[in-house]
């Protein structure tokens, strides 16, 4: 597409596609939105971040991500739904544009792009990173279980070949390392989501334990207001809670990684489900479902600028 | 491009915690190659499991055998996906 305007969400569209898109949103607001490259894929492609800023010098910051897991075409589509969002309402929505005059916002819309790829190329159903395991034949690192919060506690695999495979240690992946160093290396960043599907959840931390955190009941408002804003657009209800008291035991993730390092507002979203097909999931529901999860996610902003920490 | 002809993806309801931990017991059974796109966590979670056309009837006989109830969410996967394809193709010509 030779601009953001016509793009189809209701059809795949390859890295490069998306990547381009990337860069036509640049070209189409360039006083908001500029493209870091954090680091690279195992197999060396560019991880790119979006970044939307009205000025200033390390603003805090909201990090949003999308497509940990590749094979959900859903999140990507709504990352760049969202992404063009932002863009868009800054300087027409006042409260995007009061959140924007005093945070930037980090957008990495495909988190696994080799995923992603091989997804498009040789296998629809593949969730995990392409990286070799020595020792084993099998493939690939959960990359939604690498992060180093309780890494290689309940609810990973020390399989290689399974789906929920840990990976030889925290942050071997390359695509968790390059988040992990950037936002680091930031020092600024004050709410971290991550958006994956499909479960139709809103959870935070913990997912390795059930002691709660210090913030459980902030949090817990938080995502009500959150879930209560987008099931108000078409009706999706949202489950909402702790990690571990919503879906279950799950250590290594990029919530409980943001939590323990400081980034009080650390969320993780499973979009829609349709109850039948999953993540294959119509095409004439992607819009609807970026829709809905663009309510939550201001919610989640607008609580992130008013309680500056 | 791997194909999933005659894969089935299956929404499994355990009653009970001794039916997820029967599920959990299915899910290390690794020469079944079974793709758990929701775990058994605990009984108010369903399951929902892709089972490769190889597998369908040991895992069936097992959930049968056990008295686990299911149903069959996606009867063949690869034709969901064909027709995934064909709607993104009309979508880009349109």
């Amino acid at each position: 597409q030779r601009n953001t305007d016509s793009f189809d969400y209701s059809s795949y569209h390859t890295l490069e596609e998306i990547y381009s898109w990337m860069d036509s949103l640049i070209a189409e607001f360039p006083d908001l939105v500029s493209k870091l490259t954090i680091g690279s894929s195992y197999e060396k492609r560019p991880i790119h971040v979006l970044k939307f800023s009205t000025g200033g010098t390390n603003r805090p910051a909201i990090w949003l991500d999308t497509g940990i897991h590749a094979r959900e075409w859903i999140t990507p589509a709504t990352g760049m739904w969202t992404a063009k969002k932002i863009a868009q309402e800054y300087g027409q929505d006042p409260s995007l544009t009061a959140i924007l005059n005093k945070m930037d916002i980090f957008f990495e819309i495909v988190t696994n792009p080799d995923g992603y790829t091989f997804t498009h190329t040789t296998n629809r159903m593949w969730r995990k990173t392409r990286s070799i395991s020595s020792g084993s034949s099998c493939i690939g690192v959960d990359p939604n279980r690498n992060w180093d919060a309780n890494f290689g506690g309940p609810g990973t695999s020390s399989n290689p070949c399974d789906d929920t495979y840990k990976g030889p240690f925290a942050h071997s992946e390359s695509e968790v390392k390059s988040i992990v160093d950037f936002i680091l290396r930031h020092k600024n960043v004050k709410a971290m989501v991550t958006i994956h599907s499909y479960s139709q959840m809103l959870m935070y931390p913990y997912g390795y334990t059930s002691t709660p955190t210090p913030d459980a009941d902030e949090l817990y408002a938080v995502a009500k207001s959150a879930v209560d804003a987008l099931g108000s657009l078409h009706g999706t209800k949202y489950t909402f809670g702790s990690m571990i008291s919503t879906i279950y035991p799950a250590s290594g993730t990029t919530a409980d990684w943001g939590y323990s390092n400081g980034i009080k507002y650390s969320f993780t979203f499973e979009l829609r489900d349709t109850g039948r097909y999953g993540f294959l999931l119509p095409a004439d529901q992607i819009i609807p479902t970026a829709e809905e999860t663009w309510l939550a996610l201001m919610k989640i902003m607008e609580h992130v600028r008013d309680h500056p920490y | 491009q791997k194909l999933f002809i005659g894969d089935q993806v299956l929404r499994i309801t355990a009653e009970s915690h001794e039916q997820i931990a029967l599920l959990q017991e299915l899910q290390g059974l690794e020469h079944l190659e079974l793709d758990f796109w929701r775990e058994p966590v605990r009984p108010s979670l369903s399951v929902d499991v892709r089972v490769p056309f190889a597998s369908l009837q040991p895992v069936r006989v097992f959930l049968q055998s056990h008295g686990i109830q299911y149903d069959v969410m996606i009867d063949n996967l690869q034709v969901l996906l064909d027709s995934e394809m064909e709607e993104m193709n009309h979508s880009r010509q349109r």
